[in-house]
């Protein structure tokens, strides 16, 4: 199309993918306790999980002092969990329990749709 | 992000989208790649919401992250959600939460309630229409039955500036979302609208199905180097596949 080769003519030959980058699926059992349903899958990704925050802090990093804007996120944000309509409040505590990241930067995770948009 | 609803000739619907994320988000400039994208990937998971051993709901998620964003409810109702540019954006609705006003809601939270105990198309789309949101988007709905697509453009607050329809029955058999309000020109700077209706037009109404909206999206630069996944859904049948996507250079940057 346009721009090659930053742009190309439609494909036909893309599906099906290759098997590796199918996604596998985890079961949310909802008649769980909300603190324990997702730990079967963040815990093993735990690593995962704080490196992307990680890179999230860095960010904020350039512009402000990393280490007080952190602590000031989790004091700011942490208590938002019970505010939030059930079972969120629950969910968010138990993946802060599973993983070990403060429960401040778990709910930053889960409100950066909000936050991003600016 | 990308997102499509196609019916085809015989009436039944397909949804599918490209979730993008991580733009000036840190470039890695070793690989040549947006950091957080990169970052997001191996996090990605589908989730089957069960109830009493029964599946209520499935979505697409960054693991960690509990909101919905892609989802369906098998044989109901199938949504994704592109994120929507706005001056007024979200950072506004989380100071108005913090200050203490609480009537508006998280998109996240929001759309995943809504699928879980969505019951038919049209009532989900009355609610997604005007439930109170803290932050903007576009919410792209598709059902299980003829002329059942919709894009709706949310602003915060309870406002929808449009609900824009398929109409098959006068030639609109498809809808193009990515990120720019339906009834303007995107910039043209960011331009994956043209690219995607130019390929859903040479596949044809008569092509329409998982390989085939596949194919579109994987189209560059409908795929770009934001391009985390691809969601393929197909609510009659309860079918949600997501794939990685990747785009190696030489790729548009969004």
């Amino acid at each position: 199309q346009d721009l090659p080769p930053f742009t190309e003519d439609c494909r036909s030959d893309a599906y099906p993918p290759p098997v590796k980058d199918k996604v596998g699926t985890y079961v949310l059992n909802l008649d769980q306790a909300p603190e324990d349903r997702w730990t079967g899958l963040v815990k093993p990704l735990t690593e995962k999980l704080i490196v992307l925050i990680q890179d999230i802090k860095d960010l904020v990093g350039i512009f402000v002092n990393e280490t007080k804007a952190v602590d000031y996120l989790d004091e700011l944000l942490a208590p938002m969990a019970d505010t939030f309509p059930e079972p969120y409040p629950g969910e968010l505590k138990g993946i802060a329990n599973a993983t070990g990241i403060p429960l401040g930067q778990v709910i930053l995770y889960n409100v950066f749709y909000e936050v991003f948009t600016v | 992000c990308t997102s499509l609803v196609v019916e085809d000739k015989t009436g039944d619907l397909f949804h599918a989208r490209n979730l993008d994320f991580g733009l000036f988000l840190g470039w890695d400039a070793k690989n040549s790649t947006w950091a957080l994208t990169e970052r997001l990937r191996p996090l990605i998971i589908n989730v089957d919401y069960q109830q009493g051993g029964k599946t209520v709901g499935k979505g697409v998620h960054f693991a960690g992250y509990v909101g919905m964003i892609t989802g369906m409810k098998p044989g109901v109702l199938s949504l994704s959600m592109n994120e929507r540019f706005q001056a007024e954006g979200g950072f506004i609705g989380i100071i108005e939460w913090v200050l203490g006003q609480r009537d508006g809601q998280w998109m996240g939270f929001v759309l995943r309630d809504a699928v879980v105990k969505a019951t038919d198309f049209n009532s989900t789309l009355q609610y997604l229409t005007s439930v109170d949101l803290l932050a903007p988007g576009y919410i792209i709905l598709g059902g299980n039955s003829t002329g059942q697509g919709a894009i709706i453009t949310r602003s915060i607050g309870t406002k929808a500036d449009d609900v824009k329809m398929l109409n098959p029955s006068n030639g609109t058999w498809y809808l193009v979302e990515t990120n720019y309000d339906n009834w303007e020109s995107p910039p043209f700077f960011d331009n994956r609208r043209a690219p995607a209706t130019k390929c859903m037009n040479t596949m044809t109404q008569a092509n329409v199905g998982l390989k085939g909206i596949f194919n579109v999206l994987s189209t560059k630069p409908v795929r770009n180097l934001l391009t985390t996944y691809t969601a393929l859904m197909h609510v009659r049948s309860g079918t949600l596949d997501t794939y990685l996507q990747y785009c190696p250079q030489p790729c548009f940057p969004w």
